[in-house]
């Protein structure tokens, strides 16, 4: 369709830029709520934050693009007003301001929502989707298109599996049915379990 | 813009409809995962379901819809595919297959997502906005138009709150600072607890 072609073409000139200058680009994707503003601030915090740069995608509101600045880390704060995903567009202005420098990495938060960013490629190396444990396991049948183009999934809460009845191994036999390459990850954000693990996985990308 | 005038007209059809049959019609919204369908099957369990029916709708699977029939309620399952929200012309469809009988309760359980379905009238005589205590207070905020027309705001999964940083009043202002006349109702749909206070606003409306 018109609308997916023209951001696809913007997608690629954002990739070719950023692989050009070796910028490792992650497009963080899922539901409101599953901590990837968490997620990415504690991961600051173990990072050089000089060589990070986060692009922040919400409807309304700079939450996150201040939570994200606490770590010293530069952030650009996009609101879609009504707008229910980031595209190529918007990143293609906000690298224009943020001018990312060779060798970095930049963080996309998307606008958290399973079903929409899936149809918009933003010119990222990775897409990493991260399902909150607390969803449930069909998630990944039930959302197929977020999960098919996914490198890496982070299961992430995993703090309070204890307190859920959370098929674990159901959810990754799902999502290796929608995405046989697929890796998945288990993580809490809060307690720190897992971040090595996710941090090694940046590091080797 | 075109799209929504038209969804609008058909949503005014499916509304003289409903509302000229008694039929109690919920547009139920929330993330994925926040407990939307678990909430409905206990709810129905409740309930008499040879005077409820349910409405369905995801990107994929009949996941949903089955569970729903496990109580004896009728369900009609809507697969969206790429699409990430239900619109009126769906409704109108599904309407006409159900066939509600007079004074029946029609239970609507929109696409998982907190951004989209805000735009769409389905021709529901209410929307219920469902929150998970695990999502976070800001949410809201964050996502206004969501709790902009929901009449109810359930905050579901309330047995996990002792487990978790949630600020339950923080939550509630910002949702009342969005929609001053929302009604939060605390819920959890596993326990139970909640769930007459839900009923009871069930039978009022
Ligand atoms: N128990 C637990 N809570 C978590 C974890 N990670 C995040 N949270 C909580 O989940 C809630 C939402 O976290 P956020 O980081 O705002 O989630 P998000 O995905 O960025 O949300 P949006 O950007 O609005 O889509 C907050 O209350 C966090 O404290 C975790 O590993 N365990
Ligand atoms: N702890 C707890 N878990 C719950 C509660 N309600 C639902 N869940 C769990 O949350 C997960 C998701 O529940 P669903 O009912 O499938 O959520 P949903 O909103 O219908 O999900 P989608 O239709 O895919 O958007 C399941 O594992 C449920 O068991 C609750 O009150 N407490
Ligand atoms: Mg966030
Ligand atoms: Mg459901
Ligand atoms: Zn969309
Ligand atoms: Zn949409």
């Amino acid at each position: 369709q018109d609308i997916l072609a023209k951001n696809d073409a913007i997608a690629e000139k954002n990739r070719e830029f950023l692989s050009g200058r070796n910028i490792k680009t992650l497009n963080l994707v899922s539901s409101p709520g599953s901590g990837k503003t968490t997620l990415l601030t504690e991961t600051l915090k173990l990072l050089n934050t000089d060589h990070c740069a986060v692009i922040e995608g919400d409807q309304q509101t700079s939450f996150d693009a201040d939570r994200i600045r606490e770590t010293g880390a530069k952030a650009i704060q996009i609101n879609t007003g009504k707008g229910c995903h980031l595209d190529a567009q918007m990143i293609a202005e906000a690298i224009g301001r943020l001018i990312p420098e060779q060798g970095s990495t930049l963080f996309i938060e998307n606008v958290g929502n399973l079903v929409c960013p899936a149809a918009f490629d933003l010119g990222e190396s990775h897409k990493v989707a991260i399902l909150s444990v607390t969803e449930g396991e069909d998630k990944p049948l039930k959302y197929p298109d977020i999960f098919a183009d996914a490198d890496l999934m982070i299961l992430n809460k995993i703090d309070l599996l204890p307190h859920l009845n959370f098929d674990l191994d159901a959810c990754v036999a799902n999502a290796k049915r929608i995405n046989p390459k697929i890796q998945p990850l288990l993580v809490s954000a809060t307690t720190g379990e897992g971040m090595q693990a996710w941090l090694d996985w940046l590091a080797e990308r």
